[in-house]
């Protein structure tokens, strides 16, 4: 193998084009079976991007392609190859498109190779026991039968250690995916000229002015955050607030500071108030805007109290949101409130709804 | 009948040349060096790629070794860093 492998753990693919040999549907669950061959004995995550740069960028390509210092060489010999992790071609993962790819029955079998050319995308290179998946010669193994063996769990677990131990998984899907049509977010937040979508111990990061977006363990920038927050917003002084439960903490960039967190209701929030449902700061009267359950209430960013007169019912000062939301920020004016799959953006002058999106427009999917 | 025994060896001989050239980095190292310490470069390369599949260390394109050489594989290098 070779050390130090991917120093972050939560990796992106892209499937950069498909072969006709097999429907898109069987190549994508092919590629996403491979790499799941790897992140159930590793702690390592695999994330489909639909655009961008990935860290393992996945083609089809035939004889001499591209910038690839390698070259195929037509049906049969080489079926494909990979790079070892790293920028550019590093991670990438090229097949032969003159080959008969198949998912079950006569041709090389697609997750099989995939499986073994992602064992070098991420720093396996070849086994000489036979029974391995990084042995170099395609062996039709039973696709359905667990690909692994003990020597490549060894070389993998090498270089990345085990999977997260069993307690400290939580309970469901571990990993959350973009595209996931019925994706909620447990919280949103603008943070300088990013928007961060928290999802129980992960974040989205995407970028007003590129197309990038990345997605990382939380605790990879705050290792003091609790997973699964409930609220963040930014305020008017370059700082983001995270909530959960009764407690919140104050981000100045990447540093939690210190002090936090500190009970919410020093905020002003009565003691009957348990949590906070989403938050956010309209910048330009510099007023927040908290949700707990079905009630609004309004914080004067200047004054640091809370406004009279509130809290006020959810549905009578936002109408047509309905009852109660998940998330909401500020972009370019607009309020975006967040509740299950569903996605508000609000006028807040025109005090309207202007749309309704699905919860992750936001990564092109 | 000597005529064509020697093409199929001369044909034997270049794929084994590519496949250890492709995965055992022959011509890399072989590039600078005379025509007899090639062949017992080869040889080396063809030893050592019998030793990696398993397969009895003769230093001769036997048959089971060509039939290896002809199997289906991965485009990446046996030996030496495949970075």
């Amino acid at each position: 193998y070779t050390l130090p492998g991917w120093k972050k753990h939560n990796l992106t693919y892209r499937i950069v084009n498909y072969t006709p040999d097999l429907a898109r549907a069987d190549v994508e669950e092919a590629i996403r079976k491979g790499l799941d061959v790897w992140s159930e004995v590793t702690p390592l995550t695999f994330t489909k991007i639909p655009k961008g740069t990935a860290d393992i960028m996945i083609a089809f390509r035939t004889r001499v392609h591209g910038r690839c210092p390698r070259y195929f060489d037509g049906p049969l010999g080489v079926l494909g190859h990979a790079f070892p992790p790293g920028l550019g071609l590093g991670g990438d993962t090229h097949f032969d498109e003159d080959e008969n790819w198949t998912k079950d029955g006569p041709g090389f079998n697609l997750f099989l190779v995939a499986a073994h050319e992602f064992g070098h995308s991420l720093g396996l290179s070849h086994s000489n026991d036979q029974t391995a998946l990084m042995f170099p010669n395609y062996v039709s193994l039973d696709p359905s039968k667990y690909p692994l063996s003990q020597d490549d769990i060894s070389g993998i677990q090498s270089i990345y250690g085990g999977p997260p131990k069993a307690t400290a998984k939580p309970q469901g899907p571990t990993v959350p995916h973009a595209c996931d049509p019925d994706l909620t977010f447990d919280a949103v937040t603008t943070f300088r000229r990013e928007v961060m979508f928290f999802k129980g111990r992960h974040v989205w990061r995407i970028y007003y002015d590129i197309t990038d977006i990345e997605f990382e363990l939380i605790s990879s920038f705050w290792p003091s955050l609790p997973a699964d927050i409930q609220a963040a917003y930014e305020n008017p002084k370059d700082k983001i607030l995270v909530f959960k439960d009764d407690n919140f903490w104050m981000i100045r960039g990447y540093a939690v500071l210190p002090d936090y967190p500190k009970s919410i209701h020093t905020l002003g929030f009565p003691r009957h108030v348990k949590k906070i449902d989403a938050a956010v700061c309209d910048h330009s009267t510099k007023k927040t805007y908290f949700f707990v359950d079905i009630w609004c209430w309004r914080y004067d960013e200047v004054s640091q109290t809370m406004d009279r007169g509130y809290p006020q019912r959810l549905v009578t000062y936002f109408p047509r949101i309905g009852l109660r939301v998940d998330a909401a920020f500020q972009h370019k004016g607009f309020f975006y409130f967040f509740r299950r799959a569903k996605q508000f953006e609000y006028d807040p002058k025109a005090k309207t709804i202007t749309r309704m999106m699905k919860t992750n427009t936001w990564f092109r999917c | 009948f000597p005529t064509d025994r020697k093409m199929e060896n001369e044909e034997t001989m270049q794929l084994a040349q590519a496949y250890l050239n492709q995965f055992y980095s022959l011509e890399i190292e072989g590039s600078q060096l005379v025509q007899s310490k090639n062949r017992s470069l080869i040889d080396g390369k063809i030893r050592e790629m019998q030793a990696f599949f398993g397969l009895a260390v003769t230093g001769k394109l036997d048959s089971s070794t060509l039939e290896v050489m002809k199997t289906p594989r991965c485009g990446v290098p046996d030996v030496g860093q495949y970075g």
